[in-house]
């Protein structure tokens, strides 16, 4: 059973998986997830999103996806956003959006496999997936299951949080996991009143992590309270302050 | 052996336990747990704090402790933080301390229950245990075995974030636990440049939230870069700002 093709897997052919993780909650998994799928989607490719944040998704509220996934005899089949990104997550079978998943890691991990072996994915240049924080059961279960290109990175400029993210960098490395890139979040904000740039979690250590853990720097992103509100909208596809992220490099 | 009491658990006389959680990663849990600690230290009462983000754990690096717990044959003596406040968490134990935690959820809960059954905590007036994100193995094991007082609420303005957050209230109230109160964090910043409160993640919704989930709002947090900086360098509790947070209520 364990290595049986699925009929969906047979139906799929995918470019690329690639993971988004940080270790570290809050930091803009999700958010770094849609603005990657969204760049792609504006060069032409074909994207697709698995929200493996089961028990936290909120890859479908940020798109403005709420239909309820078909499912078929070969296959789920993947709910499509506004331009066009293949989404499945698990609140998309929810009742309400706000209902708790109150699983333990074997069901969990259970769904993420599902996920990648039962949703038909169709032709896709990239697969990306968004983690949940942590160095658990989900970090393993896609590390050792998918044939992922690489992991991108993403922290927020605070020690602690780079301290977290570190760990996340070194299960990648233990797992032979390449880390294709590292992006500094909520780096800093723009004073609406006077323009000035507060450094709101402290100086930016972007660069300075990258280097030292020997990966490509892809860059700082600020606070953008329009990007928030897009989010919270269920509008990112809308967010036209260009693109810093490409994942075609 | 599952009922039997661990020596350590007649060695400590606990006059409360509170959880602190979200559902969501990154909103400031672990600073609110911290802040209320101090809080309680400072009314000069006895606190503990169990740091139950077994992957993710960031407290020892807030209070600026590191050395390894002494382990005796009637259990795990805490880490004392410089003003008291006893510390117990899995990242005291690691060799550094970024190195990962790579378990699955059944390891990971057992570490919480050893946290909590083999550990010396001695007496208490609060236990407060810092959450994980999510709503899998230790939310669940934390409200299935200890005897909870309730759970205190962070959220960050975000609807995105709302809609997660109220999944962990949820899911308090389906296990029966009380929650004591919610309180918004990151919800404003006050410019250095020019002294403008610029509401970073856009308007708030805590007091709404917290009507609307029939919960006492403990208030609102502005993100204090002075305060990331104290965290960061392992001061919390030389934070001075005033503590709108108090469990003595
Ligand atoms: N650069 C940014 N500008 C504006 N809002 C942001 C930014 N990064 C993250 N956010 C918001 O902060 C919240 C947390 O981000 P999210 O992507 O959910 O983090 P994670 O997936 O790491 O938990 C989201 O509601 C998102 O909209
Ligand atoms: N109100 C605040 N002011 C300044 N820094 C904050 C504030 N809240 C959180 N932080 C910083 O943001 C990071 C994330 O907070 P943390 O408590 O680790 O969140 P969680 O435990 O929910 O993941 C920490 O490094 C913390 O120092
Ligand atoms: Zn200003």
């Amino acid at each position: 059973e364990a290595g049986a093709v699925k009929p969906a897997m047979e139906l799929s052919r995918i470019g690329g998986c690639v993971a988004v993780m940080s270790g570290k909650g809050g930091v803009g998994k999700s958010l770094v997830t849609g603005l990657l799928a969204v760049g792609l989607r504006r060069q032409g490719r074909k994207a697709g999103i698995l929200d493996a944040d089961i028990t936290g998704p909120s890859i479908p509220k940020m798109f403005g996806v709420g239909e309820r996934p078909a499912t078929k005899d070969f296959g789920i089949l993947p709910v499509r956003s506004r331009s066009g990104i293949d989404i499945m997550s698990l609140n998309l079978f929810m009742e309400n959006e706000d209902d708790p998943v109150i699983w333990r890691g074997p069901m969990i991990s259970n769904a993420v496999r599902q996920f990648w072996e039962e949703v038909v994915w169709g032709d896709l240049d990239y697969l990306l997936l968004d983690l949940p924080p942590g160095t658990a059961d989900v970090a393993l279960t896609v590390m050792q299951v998918l044939p992922l290109k690489g992991v991108v990175i993403v922290m927020s400029p605070q020690d602690l949080t780079v301290m977290i993210v570190k760990k996340a960098i070194k299960m990648a490395d233990m797992l032979k996991i390449p880390v294709l890139g590292l992006i500094e979040n909520m780096s800093y904000i723009v004073c609406p009143g006077c323009n000035e740039e507060v450094e709101v979690f402290g100086p930016s250590r972007g660069a300075e992590t990258a280097a030292s853990q020997n990966i490509p720097f892809w860059g700082r992103l600020p606070i953008d309270p329009a990007l928030a509100a897009l989010c919270d909208s269920g509008r990112i596809e809308d967010y036209d302050d260009g693109f810093p992220l490409s994942l075609a490099r």
